[in-house]
């Protein structure tokens, strides 16, 4: 998955 | 990483741990809806699919497991501890809270950033968070007068997702191509949902009285 869609937040 | 989400975080952490400290110190659940911290596990699990597939930081997969561990052992010792579960107001914990389980889901269906089993469960965790606090707030109201530990998890609960609120307006103006509406929208629907507790909270802490909600 692209890195900017990853979801970084809890 | 942004001092609003860590604060959030910390806030989010604080509750958990209040309430883990009120179950194991006094052995009761008195006052705590077991149909909330059902849809808080349900939450957690939905949310994080990606635990072993996208490694973020060792803070996240952390922070990740404790949110899946702690909730699920809230719920497990509130239907399974026979000390706990005898002080769990069933009959005041009735709120039909399938019914947020299915509109949040149908809301992930149609509302979602892309049609992947992934997104759409994500979704659905973020809608249903909004909504899972409702049983609790039914039961403070129906059980009058409220214990201090059980205020403060319910007020760090809700502070939370304020500081969520803060954190997305700060990445919004900090960062190019960030933008998380479905979270911030039911963030704010989450946040509003507490306003009028965190009025009466407030009303309490400067009258020093006990925290009492309207019914």
């Amino acid at each position: 998955r692209s890195t900017e869609d990853l979801k970084d937040e809890l | 990483m942004n001092i609003f989400r860590f604060a959030g975080d910390m806030m989010h952490l604080t509750s958990i741990l209040v309430l883990l400290l009120k179950i194991y110190a006094t052995k009761s659940c008195s006052g705590i809806s077991l149909k909330t911290q059902e849809l808080y596990a349900l939450v957690f699990l939905a949310r994080y699919l990606d635990l072993f597939t996208d490694f973020i930081s060792v803070y996240n997969t952390i922070m990740k497991l404790v949110f899946i561990v702690s909730s699920t052992a809230i719920v497990w010792c509130m239907k399974r501890d026979r000390v706990v579960r005898r002080s769990y107001d069933k009959q005041l914990d009735t709120f039909r809270h399938y019914f947020l389980l299915a509109a949040s889901f149908a809301l992930a269906l149609l509302v979602n950033e892309k049609f992947t089993f992934q997104e759409i469960f994500w979704a659905f965790s973020i809608y249903l968070e909004a909504v899972a606090i409702l049983p609790q707030l039914v039961l403070l109201q129906r059980s009058g007068n409220v214990d201090n530990l059980t205020g403060q998890y319910v007020f760090f609960l809700g502070a939370y997702r304020a500081f969520y609120i803060l954190n997305w307006i700060y990445r919004y103006f900090t960062e190019t191509h960030f933008s998380r509406w479905i979270a911030c929208i039911s963030g704010l629907v989450q946040t509003a949902l507490y306003a009028d507790f965190f009025y009466y909270y407030y009303i309490s802490w400067k009258n020093n009285t006990k925290l009492k909600l309207p019914a």
